[in-house]
This record gives C-alpha cells, structure tokens and sequence, in this order.
C-alpha cells in the first residue's frame, strides 16, 4: 500500500456522501448506484473507526460523487470508453468522478466485453478518498489496474493494513477473522 | 488551482460513445532500446500521464518522440515495479497488456516517490 504525498486523511469519524444531481447516469438507475456505494462504503467501515452518511446536499458533503465525460474541468479528461475509469482526489478535497461513458455494471452482467464493475472502482476510488494510493499487490483493491468484466471488492490485507496505519481499527473489527493480517501486523 | 466543484450547468448532455478508446500498444511488443517505431511517442503520453516519464522541458508532452531511448527503458522499469511485474525494462507482452489495460486515473505518482530506484536486469 502507499499514500498521497504528505499522508493526508480525514479528521472526523463521519463522512457525509451526496450524489451530483447534474452528472449522474441514465443507466445503471440511481438507486442502483446507490446500492453499489452503500455497500462499497460498508466494506471500509467495517475496518476502520469511520462511518459513511448519504445526504442530499451534494454541495455541503464531505464527499462528491459525479459522473463525468471527457474534459470536465479538473484537468484530468476522461478519455470515453475503457482507457481511464474514474479518478478521486487525496483528503481533504472528496471529490471522486467516474467516466460517464464507461458500460457501468451493478449486477454482475458482464455481457458487453467493455463492461465495468461500478462497484469494484467505487471501492478503489473510495480507498483514495480516504488517503491510500495505489498498490503493486495485484490482488489489492488499491491496484490500479482493472480489467473489464471483472469484479474485485473485497479488501486485502494489503489495503486493510494500509487503511488502519492512517485510521486505526473499528472496535468491532475483529483480527483473528483476517488471520493473513495478524501475521502481517505481528510481523510488523 | 481553485477549480469549480462542478459545472453548474444543467442543459442535457448526450455522451457519444462509438469505440474503445483503450489504449493498445500491442504492435510495440519487443521494440528494443534505440530503437524508432511509430507508437513509441504514444507509450511515452502515457507513460508521462501517469507519472513516470518526465516531459522533454518545453512543457508540451506532445513533443516525445518515437525513439525507445534510455529514459523510456527507466520509466517501464518502474511501471513494472509499481505494477508488480518482474523488472526488465522490456516492452514484454505482459507489461504492454497491463499498460493497455482499463486503470484508475489517479497518477502513481506517489509510489514513484518512494524513493525506490530500479535497474534493468
């Protein structure tokens, strides 16, 4: 695992999320998108003393979700189908956008060759949102590379001990369940 | 620089998607040091888009060549580090798969800056 230069991250124990009513997709439904971030958000709550709050006011949230196309003003244009997916910005900034004109899938249907997990990329995005970069675990949620039709949401020791160096555990994280962490952490 | 959340507009927008827009280096497979290939200045955008290849100092990424040089051996020597690919420094089939693979935007900037330096083997 690796961090943003300076080792950003967040103060506070709630993170309030809110989706851009303007760059937002037709399809998967925004109730899909929802699902897909809930559970996504979950699976970093779940390791760390930090809990994840939906709230409508996207100008107010801690976090800014928007799907974009092409060159949005950021300096970083999305480059249409596959190429670059998404991109998130380090702590404290919270925005995170996801190209517009990828085949986004909530499902698992996988039927279109450019097809691409949305909730795969939330959960990398959301690891930089929250200060980790990107890993050369292969396995790791935080590797930047992820290949179409293919689905990888559940973190790795790799991204768990990276994500409890900046946090801390959740209390009810329980270690002897991530039996490959303990030994890494054991191991120093 | 202060850059706007978002746009505010809300006309309607209608996203032209025709074909993959991936990048594909596959002709560049095996292309040796010294050597000039049409595609090489492309990998090089690449390359510098995400952190590994310094522009050539007149501020424009545009002007890379199609020369496989000594820097663009140093920056896949790195790609392949941070990618978790044995260090060569080679154009391989599995370090231009990866390169023309769907990625994050985020730069690896931040793991270059670790302060690891890697030599080809």
């Amino acid at each position: 695992y690796t961090y943003f230069g300076g080792k950003p991250k967040w103060n506070r124990d709630t993170l309030t999320y809110a989706f851009s009513e303007t760059h937002k997709l037709d399809y998967p439904t925004s109730d899909d998108v929802k699902t897909v971030f809930r559970r996504a958000f979950g699976r970093w709550a779940s390791v760390i003393p930090v809990s994840f709050k939906e709230v409508d006011d996207y100008t107010t949230a801690n976090l800014k979700i928007g799907f974009f196309a092409g060159d949005h003003g950021d300096g970083k244009p999305f480059d249409g189908v596959l190429g670059t997916l998404a991109h998130a910005f380090a702590p404290k900034n919270g925005r995170v956008h996801f190209d517009a004109a990828e085949t986004w899938v909530v499902n698992d249907d996988f039927g279109s060759k450019v097809a691409v997990d949305l909730e795969s990329v939330a959960t990398h995005e959301i690891g930089h949102l929250l200060g980790l970069g990107h890993s050369s675990r292969e396995s790791a949620v935080m590797y930047p590379i992820l290949p179409p039709r293919t689905k990888k949401v559940d973190l790795t020791v790799d991204d768990v001990a990276g994500v409890l160096r900046l946090y801390g555990p959740n209390p009810e994280l329980r270690l002897d369940s991530l039996a490959e962490l303990k030994d890494s952490l054991r191991n120093g | 620089r202060n850059l706007p959340d978002e746009y505010t507009t809300k006309a309607t927008q209608t996203i032209k998607v025709s074909n993959a827009t991936r990048h594909d280096f596959s002709r560049l497979v095996d292309v040796q040091l010294g050597s000039h290939v049409s595609g090489v200045s492309e990998l090089k955008r690449y390359l510098h888009r995400f952190g590994y290849v310094k522009d050539d100092g007149s501020g424009s990424s545009k002007n890379f060549s199609d020369v496989f040089d000594g820097r663009l051996e140093s920056a896949i020597s790195l790609f392949q580090q941070n990618l978790g690919l044995p260090i060569t420094g080679r154009l391989d089939t599995s370090t231009v798969t990866l390169m023309s693979s769907p990625r994050c935007g985020v730069s690896d900037t931040h793991m270059i800056n670790n302060g690891m330096h890697v030599t080809a083997r």
